[in-house]
């Protein structure tokens, strides 16, 4: 089986990008199996990695310039041509700008949250299938947003340990619960990662302790985030991972020994171990 | 007349709220009279200036309870009923978070993207005009930005000096342009305002520069942005402006020597120079 992470919070610029992509990269760097879905419009984790553009990287199978568009619109259509290898172990499903319209376009089609999760199980059922998969959300709740909940078993939700940043989490959680009780009831919310973090101030050590017993609250109730906490270690802010994806490079291409590349590889080695002691 | 300004960035997380709200206060300390419209279903610049909730502050002539919600779907009622006062010279007509309703209601109605400016309009006519108007956007383009955008006169584009945050002002920009061609030809862009800044690093300095030498290239061509530039000084960040909206405080309530309250204070100073010297 596979770890199926979606990578959701409607607030916008909280690390949703920058983690799937460093999280996948660090994964994929450990010698295991990735695939990042972007399913965004603002196409950012397709332009981090360097994927953007129509020629797929060579060996990938892709057709030319078949993005994450195309498979969703698309249900008769083998999503291995949507997929480009990027790294070693590391393939991603671009996405691009027209994905906008795609959403307008979804909206009115049958099955418009189901369309990610059909590719997805194709996608397994073929030969090599992927070890982890990561999709990277918009900022939104709509009806790409809505595709990765149908398609994942897990959500992981970045965020900055600000006040402003905790009024969207119940929301959040409001709309997990609800894919998770109409189609989708082995979702879950494994756990919060904390982005741009700065520990030193009493602000974000408040927040963290606010999010922990907020945590600790649910494990007694019958809601997907039951089992659900902070994880550690928090991503500290670092300049060289807003660096990196103006050259198409991950913080490990980058910059791999940065306190930004240590914290992702230390995330990665925690989110590796605690699926494979499942 | 009055400088109405509307604060816009389809990215979210950038700094619109924390500019709006602090703008805002500073200049009302500087003695002029300043009404800030959250147009934002999140509601957080009503939360950040504690005008959350039924009851109006005392004196402000508000009905309870009324909001930019009820502004904005009955183009019959009094604006003034939605005005609350929040400080010496500072006034706020608050959001809340059903205004999610009313975009997809004000999608169907008339004059859809118009009804922000009428009650401008009709405010202003009303004795004791304000002198700056604040308009807080959410982070998209949908039809609460575009009431702001066909009521303004001015475009302040919080963001962070990051490459990806680069990546969506063209868009912006386009549609700043469409607008001003159909419905609000005075609409121009004044400028960008960089929030939680670092200056100390060579990225944001190259973009920066970059921005610079984008509006610089924009003094000949016949745009709404051709005299737009990034306004000095810059914000730096500063945890404290992420503190203060917890307690419902501007940042000259919370840390008025604080760095985060002098560069608001400063950034004040040249909006209210510019305008005196018009
Ligand atoms: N730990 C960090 N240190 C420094 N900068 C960071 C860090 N994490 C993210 N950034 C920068 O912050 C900005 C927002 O991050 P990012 O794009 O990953 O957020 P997002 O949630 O994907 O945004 P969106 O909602 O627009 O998709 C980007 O400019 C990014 O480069
Ligand atoms: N200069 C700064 N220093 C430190 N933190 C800041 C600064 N400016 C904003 N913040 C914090 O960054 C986060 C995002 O800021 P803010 O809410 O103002 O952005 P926004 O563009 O209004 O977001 P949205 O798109 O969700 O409306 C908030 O937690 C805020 O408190
Ligand atoms: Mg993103
Ligand atoms: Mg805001």
């Amino acid at each position: 089986p596979a770890r199926l992470i979606a990578l959701i919070n409607q607030k916008g610029g909280v690390g949703k990008t920058t983690t799937t992509v460093n999280l996948a990269a660090a994964i994929s760097r450990e010698g295991r199996r990735v695939l990042v879905i972007d399913l965004d419009p603002q196409a950012h984790a397709t332009l981090h990695l360097g994927a953007s553009g129509d020629e797929p990287a060579p060996g990938a199978g892709a057709a030319p310039g078949a993005t994450v568009y195309d498979l969703l619109l698309d249900p008769a259509m083998d999503p291995r041509e949507a997929v480009r290898r990027v790294r070693d172990n590391l393939f991603v499903i671009a996405a691009e700008t027209d994905l906008a319209a795609a959403e307008s376009e979804l909206v009115s089609q049958p099955d418009r949250i189901g369309r990610l999760r059909g590719a997805i199980a194709k996608l397994q059922e073929g030969p090599e299938p992927f070890e982890f998969v990561l999709i990277d959300c918009p900022p939104s709740l709509g009806v790409l947003t809505l595709n990765a909940l149908a398609a994942a078993r897990e959500v992981f939700i970045p965020m900055q340990a600000h006040f402003l940043a905790l009024q969207g989490v119940s929301k959040l959680l409001e709309t997990v619960g609800a894919v998770a009780r109409s189609v989708n009831p082995k979702l879950f919310v494994t756990g919060v990662i904390l982005c741009m973090h700065d520990g030193s101030t009493t602000h974000s050590k408040e927040v963290v302790a606010d999010l922990d017993s907020f945590f600790e609250a649910a494990r007694r109730q019958d809601v997907p985030w039951r089992a659900a906490r902070v994880y550690r270690p928090a991503i500290r802010r670092n300049i060289k991972l807003a660096e990196c994806p103006s050259f198409g490079q991950t913080i490990f291409d980058y910059a791999p020994t940065c306190p930004g590349a240590t914290d992702y590889a230390e995330l990665a080695r925690a989110v590796i171990n605690e699926w494979d002691t499942l």
